[in-house]
């Protein structure tokens, strides 16, 4: 039997830094969303050095910890809607039974040994008028089918206005706290108002996923009790 | 992007110097969005006493370090001196495109040397 080819240094490296392979490039038509650039600016250590001086004393951050969304964590990603795709065009404006969306994350990417610590599902709507007293977002287990037929209903919430984008915290309803992430996610989304007015579309659905892999993180770099 | 020796060799005391790491360099631009590279430095430099000892405010030298110093100093060749080596390392985060299409924020300990000590 031929002996596996041994991977080149590269190859190495990119393990050692987490990657399976190395990835491909940009991807078309994908830009890299606020939120992203928001945490990184906030991460970067190199942000507030030059040269070889030292970081000033209390501008480190705390190890394996998102300071701005208040979580344990080295790895946040932010992974796009597959659903989108193969989602039928909605009606413009439809009153009475509102659609259900059904949205699909892979997150294939996400290494069994990592802990999720949050997973934000971030959603855009557009509606032509909103109801006084404003809409319940619900979101369901969706099926392996591409229907969008809801199962268990995970979690429900009152959403005020959809000017800004609505966030659903999944952690806990989608999946156990202390489980691995699942390979991929299938939920069925409805948006219904609460009163008479014309149901709302939904223009972009996100998962912000942070995890904890333990292995990138230095256990000398975190505080001692 | 490395800043030279002194004298093109191993000259001076041990310390950090200056090495940028361009992605591009490495070829790796296509899919890391930031930062374009990284003051990641390196150690160079010699570790004879007294740049041994260290200097103040410098990282503590080990025991077994400056006794091979002295051990060099009185018998050249003696199995040598110690390693200039990194002592002190920070981290740096990195926003790369992963091969799922997701936008990816890792963050990497141990990635700048930020001092250098004699081991």
């Amino acid at each position: 039997a031929r002996a596996p080819v041994p991977p080149g240094p590269a190859a190495a490296l990119l393990r050692a830094l987490g990657l399976r392979d190395a990835p491909q490039g940009a991807p078309t038509l994908r830009s890299v969303p606020p939120v992203m650039w928001r945490l990184f600016r906030r991460r970067d250590p190199q942000e507030t050095r030059s040269g070889l001086r030292r970081t000033p004393p209390g501008t480190t951050l705390r190890p394996c910890h998102v300071e701005e969304l208040g979580v344990a964590g080295n790895i946040v990603r932010h992974i796009p809607d597959r659903g989108a795709a193969a989602r039928p065009p909605e009606p413009a404006s439809a009153a009475g039974q509102c659609p259900a969306w059904t949205v699909v994350f892979d997150l294939s990417a996400v290494d069994p040994a990592e802990r999720p610590s949050r997973a934000r599902l971030e959603l855009r709507f557009a509606a032509a008028a909103a109801p006084a007293s404003g809409w319940e977002l619900s979101v369901a287990q969706a099926g392996e089918a591409a229907g969008p037929g809801p199962g268990a209903v995970l979690l429900r919430q009152a959403v005020p206005a959809l000017e800004s984008p609505v966030r659903a915290e999944l952690l806990g309803a989608a999946w156990a706290r202390n489980a691995s992430v699942p390979r991929s996610l299938r939920l069925a989304l409805a948006l219904r108002p609460r009163g008479p007015a014309a149901c709302a579309r939904l223009a972009e659905a996100s998962l912000l996923l942070v995890t904890l892999d333990p292995r990138l993180c230095h256990p000398l770099a975190r505080p001692r009790r | 992007e490395a800043e030279p020796a002194a004298g093109g060799g191993l000259g001076g005391a041990c310390r950090a110097r200056r090495l940028y790491v361009s992605f591009r360099e490495v070829g790796w631009h296509r899919w890391v969005i930031a930062p374009r590279g990284f003051l990641a430095n390196y150690c160079q430099g010699q570790c004879a006493l007294p740049a041994a000892l260290s200097g103040p405010g410098g990282p503590p030298a080990l025991n077994h370090a400056v006794l091979r110093a002295l051990m060099h100093g009185a018998s050249p060749g003696a199995g040598g001196l110690p390693c200039c080596v990194p002592a002190r390392l920070s981290p740096i985060s990195m926003l790369f495109f992963d091969n799922s299409d997701n936008v990816v924020l890792r963050h990497y300990e141990d990635m700048v040397v930020d001092e250098c000590g004699c081991r």
